[in-house]
Formats: C-alpha cells, sequence, structure tokens
C-alpha cells in the first residue's frame, strides 16, 4: 500500500467509490475519477485502487455510506488542506 | 470464499 496526498485545490474531491463491508467489494474501491476534481488534479490516485484507510482512519469492516460519510467528512474539514489516502492497486 | 462472496449484494456507488 502507499500514501497519496490530495490537496483540496478545487471544489469537489472529484471519485466516486464503490464497496464496503457485506457488500461483493469488501473494501472502497475508486470506480470514476472527475476531471477537474482535486484527486484528478493530484494525479497519482487511479481507477480501480482501493482506498484501505483515510487520514489513518481505516475503513476495513465499514458499511459503504459510513466509509463514503468518513471521506466526505476530510474533505469538508478546514482543519486540513489535504487528505492523506491509504492506497492499493 | 467466492460462492460468499457472490451471494452478497453488489454495494452501492457514491460521487464524492
Amino acid at each position: 500500500p502507499n500514501v497519496v496526498r490530495v490537496v483540496k485545490n478545487a471544489n469537489t474531491l472529484g471519485i466516486a467509490i464503490e464497496g464496503g463491508a457485506n457488500t461483493r467489494q469488501p473494501l472502497p474501491r475508486i470506480v470514476t475519477i472527475q476531471k477537474g476534481g482535486s484527486a484528478h488534479n493530484c494525479g497519482q490516485l487511479k481507477v480501480g485502487q482501493i482506498i484501505l484507510e483515510v487520514n489513518g482512519i481505516s475503513l476495513r469492516g465499514r458499511e459503504h455510506k459510513d466509509a463514503a460519510k468518513i471521506i466526505a467528512e476530510a474533505f469538508k474539514t478546514k482543519e486540513k488542506d489535504h487528505i492523506d489516502f491509504l492506497v492499493v492497486d | 470464499v467466492r460462492e460468499r462472496r457472490l451471494t452478497l449484494p453488489p454495494s452501492e456507488i457514491t460521487m464524492l
């Protein structure tokens, strides 16, 4: 796994995720990266990567909605100007 | 393991 730092330099994060506990995809996977979003601008996140942690918070065992909420709040918070994703291909 | 995974529901997709 490697850590990808996504700087919040756009209005949206710009990723679509699929997966979560009790589904066929047990951990959230990136299925879309939207042009012009912070993730696209970062250039290091790729479609197909699996997100293990967000800012050190593990997504293992979390339902889809819970994982999505953690990522959304990490992007919304003003405490940091970036998000650290621990991802694996 | 594969059979158990296939019996699980597909996940929803969320745009963030």
